[in-house]
């Protein structure tokens, strides 16, 4: 192994990394999945830790880029060179950067989410075999409506299980359109548009309009991208395959080879190669963002190339699926950390719940699609129980030594929410619970796995429905509502009748009568809670009913018939008297609420 | 019989990989890896097998001294930006 000149190393080993930007390639939860794998190869083997932030303090700062992107040295377009990294240090030092003219996957090809059908959101599966030909991207093939779709297994033939690849026709991102698809032929600036453009704007984003006429009605919103059929390299990056196109007056509808001595495959950008000579490389197996992110990572730990061609810190890409740190990468790395710490022994199952890394919620929302027109069976959801919770939680020890087990120390809780009498706060898969009746004492923390199984460690918002006690949890786009001890969930928000615009639900309102107000950011809908559906047409804005509380609150929660909106660490706590909501109070929710010191 | 079709070979706009000859490639890839400081080998084949011979150690390829088809090869292969030598 090789380390740097004067073996560079880091002081400390808490070190941060911060993900400043994403490629379109691989859907976001994967790309941080195949980061933070990444950064658990090095961490497994030294006492090192690796925790994720949200800004240029971070000592690893993670960037993809393409051709001079900034530092000096600049990619160099599809293959050849694939990522760099720098040796520890401040500023720029430790920073790793990757090329986007690369195209990212697990290895083994481009990684597609799916929506609705009857797959669960499972990628498709490429090839896929459909009326016995191969697919080796979406098709629209078998369907009427044109919406693009691709198989989850090898088989569709067979297994039957399929599900919505991302199309502007199913849904568009951001934008001003609430996710809605787009519509062609749209108009602008008087021109008719049959497909998604980049026209109008200068940083190359695919957009569309949302109605006919973007000229009358300004609205629109981004394609998503769809990796199956972009090209990377050529003089294309960037855009779509256009089937058929003419090549040397032949006819292709898949990408070729011919042409080419290199073997790469090909397709044209537009219809005829021949005339418009536009072009770029298909999708092929792609480079394993895992371990080449590994790699960098060793660099910017300290280590330099090894001439040991099987070792992870080798030069050369070579992909594989075994766990890639050999006995050199190991001796390097421990030659500069020294080896991992002891594991504390096992302790009674009561104390010392998991530590989870804080994440605060990422700002740019994914939109899904709307219910897709013939979502085919989408398969019962996982019925529960899935185990009985405990009676009430297990009982904490009443001194804690771990400063992170203070609910006094948290700064900004996942969620709050009035339960049984109790103020229940969440945060990365614990929770305590407060009682005026009870003293005023804080109680916790409790694991929430102890007490609600089913849930994920980090939630955002939860709420107990007054007349059927029925319990509501949400993280993300998914929610699950515990009966007791039974849980139906996790189920899709849009089977609440959320639209694809919704991406969490940050907080709710009982109103008695079964009705909720549920919020999300800076709208909020109508909830009944027996037929456990919202109203889609009463959407409305925060600040028409609550005015003067802030508009991106993270947190809304009912407590002894007032209304808390957070943000950050405060809370602006509304009530309603004579029917005006009026905000009354502004505070510390752990200073003023839970009576912290 | 009909002869084997003979694939035409396009040279695609915006393609630099294919313009470039092997020793162009060689040069360009041991000046950026850091083999050689300057791009001073267009003269001087000594220079060029010395720093062959150093990447060929380096990366654990046949010491040939030669831009041979492994050495190619090797140049051509996807890999990390990071220079094998100096600084």
């Amino acid at each position: 192994f090789q380390t740097f000149e004067g073996d560079l190393k880091w002081k400390h080993e808490n070190i941060t990394y911060w993900i400043q930007n994403y490629s379109e390639d691989l859907p976001r939860d994967v790309i941080d999945d195949a980061f933070a794998r990444a950064f658990a190869v090095w961490s497994a083997v030294t006492p090192l830790t690796f925790t994720r932030v949200y800004g240029q303090e971070a000592d690893i700062v993670i960037q993809f880029g393409v051709r001079e992107h900034g530092d000096g040295y600049p990619f160099d377009g599809k293959d050849g060179l694939l990522a760099h990294a720098f040796p520890p240090g401040p500023g720029i030092q430790g920073d790793s950067h990757f090329d986007d003219e690369e195209l990212w996957s697990l290895g083994k090809g481009v990684v597609v989410p799916t929506f609705f059908g009857n797959a669960d959101g499972a990628p498709c599966h490429f090839p896929f075999t459909f009326e016995g030909r191969s697919y080796s991207a979406c098709t629209t093939d078998g369907r009427s409506d044109d919406q693009l779709w691709c198989s989850t297994t090898a088989d569709f033939d067979t297994d039957r299980r399929f599900g919505f690849c991302p199309s502007e026709r199913l849904y568009t991102q951001h934008g001003n359109s609430d996710g809605k698809p787009c519509v062609f032929p749209f108009t602008f600036e008087g021109r008719s548009y049959s497909a998604c453009t980049t026209d109008g704007r200068s940083d190359g984003y695919r957009w569309c309009a949302t109605t006919a006429n973007y000229d009358q009605d300004k609205l629109y919103g981004f394609c998503p991208t769809r990796v199956d059929s972009t090209v990377t390299g050529g003089n294309s990056a960037g855009e779509l395959c256009v089937f058929p196109f003419i090549f040397l007056g032949k006819e292709y509808s898949t990408c070729t080879r011919d042409g080419r001595n290199d073997g790469h495959l090909w397709c044209a950008t537009t219809s005829n190669f021949d005339n418009d000579r536009k072009w770029g490389f298909c999708p092929d197996q792609g480079y394993s963002l895992f371990l080449v992110a590994a790699h960098e990572f060793g660099h910017a730990l300290g280590l330099d190339h090894t001439n040991v061609p099987e070792a992870l810190m080798y030069p050369m890409y070579s992909y594989t699926e075994q766990p890639p740190l050999h006995e050199d990468d190991v001796k390097g790395i421990q030659h500069l950390y020294g080896g991992p710490r002891p594991k504390p022994e096992p302790r009674p199952p009561t104390t010392t719940p998991e530590t989870q890394p804080t994440a605060p919620p990422t700002v740019c929302t994914t939109v899904r699609p709307s219910e897709g027109p013939t979502t085919g069976p989408t398969g019962p959801p996982s019925a529960g129980p899935t185990g009985a919770p405990t009676a009430g939680p297990s009982v904490a020890p009443t001194a804690s030594l771990d400063p992170a087990e203070n609910v006094c120390n948290v700064d900004i809780f996942d969620a709050i929410a009035e339960m049984g009498g109790y103020l229940h706060l969440f945060k990365d898969g614990r929770y305590w619970r407060f009682s005026e009746a009870q003293g005023r004492r804080v109680q916790g923390p409790f694991r929430i796995r102890d007490t609600w199984p089913a849930l994920p460690p980090k939630l955002d918002s939860a709420f107990e429905e007054p007349l059927t006690k029925k319990m509501f949890f949400f993280a993300g786009r998914q929610v699950w509502v515990y009966t007791g001890a039974s849980v139906l969930g996790p189920r899709r928000l849009d089977k609440l009748g959320f639209g694809p615009e919704v991406a969490e639900v940050t907080g709710a309102l009982p109103r008695g009568a079964g009705k909720v107000l549920l919020f999300s950011r800076q709208n909020f809908w109508r909830f009944d809670a027996k037929s456990q559906m919202v109203d889609p047409k009463s959407a409305s804005p925060v600040d028409q009913m609550f005015p003067g509380v802030p508009l991106n609150m993270h947190d809304v929660f009912q407590y002894r018939d007032e209304a808390y909106f957070c943000q950050d660490r405060f809370y602006w706590r509304v009530n309603s008297q004579n029917e005006v909501n009026q905000v009354d109070e502004v505070g510390y929710v752990t200073y003023d609420l839970l009576q912290c010191p | 019989a009909p002869r084997p079709h003979q694939p035409t070979v396009v040279v695609f706009p915006g393609d630099l990989g294919t313009t470039l000859t092997n020793k162009q490639l060689a040069e360009e890839y041991l000046h950026r890896y850091g083999y050689t400081q300057v791009m001073e080998l267009s003269d001087d084949d000594q220079a060029l097998s010395r720093a062959l011979r150093v990447l060929q150690r380096r990366l654990s390829l046949p010491e040939t001294g030669e831009l041979d088809s492994t050495t190619l090869e090797a140049m051509r292969a996807p890999r990390c930006g990071v220079p094998d030598l100096g600084k």
